[in-house]
């Protein structure tokens, strides 16, 4: 799977 | 999005309107701990400095700004406004306890060595425990206001939905944040002995009593 982009999840 | 984090999006703010209307009501923020809601600044101030160089959506700004400006002023009325209802004494978790650790896990588990990707790593750790305090300080007393039991009900409720949120973004995005998901666990599990009171008195219609 790839990296989730972090910044978008509060 | 999907329906997962949605809700989850809505009940972490449905907590924190019931913080706010506990606060307001009873005009006291007696059975709070400071300690926790002080970490919760820490935790959004650290995490959502990304506000200033990184744009995702409307949405995630503006959810951003209510947690960080939310929490300090409840931070105001706990030491401000209603100083004379906040019981210090009671409140006696050593949080440098959680701090330190949580500092060296950020050093070593983050996605890029940068200042601000540390600071993010610590945040979500810090997260994780932030509400130790405050569940620490309801062990003690053994009792709580039953509107204080839905803020902690609806923050429990929060962290619980990330999960199923990560599940379905594993299978329907092939995305996965080992470092969110791993503290989102753990966070959750802090609040199944609290649930479990919570769905066997509160909401049978009972006061939120511990057993001696």
């Amino acid at each position: 799977p790839l990296a989730a982009d972090h910044h978008d999840e509060l | 999005m999907n329906l997962f984090r949605l809700f989850g999006d809505m009940s972490h703010l449905a907590s924190i309107l019931l913080l706010l209307y506990k606060i307001q009501t009873t005009r006291s923020v007696r059975g709070l701990s400071f300690k926790t809601q002080a970490l919760y600044v820490t935790v959004f101030v650290t995490r959502y400095l990304d506000l200033f160089y990184d744009y995702v959506s409307l949405y995630n700004s503006v959810m951003k700004t209510f947690f960080i400006t939310s929490s300090c002023y409840v931070l105001y009325l706990m030491k401000k406004k209603y100083r004379p209802t906040n019981d210090p004494s009671i409140d006696t978790f050593r949080v440098e306890y959680l701090l330190g650790p949580c500092v060296l896990l950020s050093l070593i588990f983050n996605y890029r060595f940068t200042f601000a990707e540390i600071l993010w790593s610590f945040s979500i750790f810090l997260e994780s425990v932030a509400i130790l305090p405050q569940l620490f300080m309801l062990q003690r007393t053994g009792e709580a206001e039953a509107i204080t039991t839905h803020y902690l009900a609806a923050l429990g409720a929060y962290r619980a939905l990330y999960i199923p949120n990560w599940i379905y973004r594993y299978w329907m995005e092939d995305q996965v944040d080992p470092i969110a998901v791993t503290a989102g666990i753990v966070q959750t599990a802090l609040y199944v002995d609290f649930f479990y009171v919570y769905f066997t008195k509160v909401l049978q219609g009972q006061r939120f009593e511990l057993p001696a």
